[in-house]
């Protein structure tokens, strides 16, 4: 565990409070993708299949659960609470996302560190995280006004995988057979796919003004 | 015996 690995998981885990702060607090989740949250749940579900084979440490089970709670309370919440649903931006949030778990699935069996299941499943966790942000990023431009909440969990949601690539680079030099090179290209993409976000989200800051994308 | 790949990151 380094510095960069433990903010950035403190990071994820800050974006998944906010959001659920905003949803909890407002009772609503206008702006929220629930595609994305779709996505999320699925990750961590094919991601964390070990998560009683393989015991590495408190912290890692801890967090896993929270992870996988979390997300598909989310979910639960966006589709069932009867008050959640009703602000749902069912009409903005169309991205078709199927075509992304096939794509990531077909991907994962073609690339990933050995052809058995586990590690297609790890391979294919780690590419649909990279693409799960895309339908709220579309979501967003789309809805045009961002309210602060969202805008907070989506730059955090962003900046923890930045953190991570920090987390790869400094294992690489320090561990001498370290290599993640599929979660580390695969975390590049995903950072780089918030690039223009974190542009407005900056502006927004510095001008002290209402985080606006351009639709 | 080769070490299997421990994903130990979240």
């Amino acid at each position: 565990m380094n510095v960069f690995r433990l903010t950035g998981d403190m990071t994820h885990l800050a974006s998944i409070l906010v959001l659920l702060l905003k949803i909890y607090a407002t009772k609503s989740c206008s702006g929220i993708s629930l595609k994305t949250q779709e996505l999320y749940a699925l990750v961590f579900l094919a991601r964390y299949l070990n998560l009683f084979t393989d015991f590495i440490s408190v912290y890692n089970t801890v967090m896993k659960l929270v992870f996988i709670g979390s997300s598909l309370a989310i979910v639960w919440c966006m589709r069932m609470h009867k008050m959640v649903k009703r602000s749902y931006d069912q009409e903005l949030d169309t991205f078709r996302h199927y075509f992304l778990i096939a794509g990531c699935f077909l991907l994962a069996l073609l690339v990933n560190e050995k052809f058995m299941f586990p590690e297609v499943l790890w391979a294919f966790s780690i590419y649909l995280e990279a693409v799960s942000t895309i339908p709220q990023l579309v979501l967003l431009q789309r809805s045009g006004n961002v309210d602060n909440l969202t805008g907070q969990y989506v730059f955090l949601l962003g900046a923890y995988r930045a953190l991570y690539i920090l987390n790869w680079i400094y294992r690489y030099f320090t561990e001498p057979h370290f290599s993640r090179w599929i979660a580390c290209v695969a975390g590049l993409v995903q950072t780089a796919l918030y690039a223009d976000f974190f542009y407005y989200y900056f502006l927004s800051w510095k001008n002290n003004a209402k985080l606006q994308l351009p639709s | 015996l080769l070490e299997r790949e421990h994903h130990d990151e979240l």
